[in-house]
């Protein structure tokens, strides 16, 4: 494992499968989350930020992976 | 998608950001 809870390794999965240079918007991941807590998705999100797995890019709704590009 | 260089340099600056904190977790936990 890497650490990451269940709903956080799917938040990244989701943010890592894109690979447009804005990333992924906070309502495509939502919709593609059918299901997931909007405070669920919001906390896993700060998560990974914090730790480094994802960093904000044209605005603070849109995200991409430091892994692998 | 076409980006303006403002929004280049704040993606990269976030991205390095985001690295330099990956890091020092990855440090942390050792």
């Amino acid at each position: 494992t890497n650490g990451l809870t269940p709903h956080q390794n799917q938040v990244l999965f989701l943010i890592k499968s894109c690979k447009g240079s804005e990333g992924m918007g906070f309502e495509e991941l939502k919709a593609r989350l059918q299901g997931m807590n909007v405070n669920t998705i919001k906390q896993a999100l700060d998560f990974l930020s914090n730790e480094g797995h994802i960093y904000s890019t044209v605005d603070d709704d849109h995200y991409k992976s430091t892994d692998g590009d | 998608t076409c980006l303006t260089e403002e929004q280049k340099r704040r993606i990269e600056e976030n991205r390095q950001k985001a690295l330099a904190r990956r890091a020092e977790r990855l440090a942390i936990q050792k």
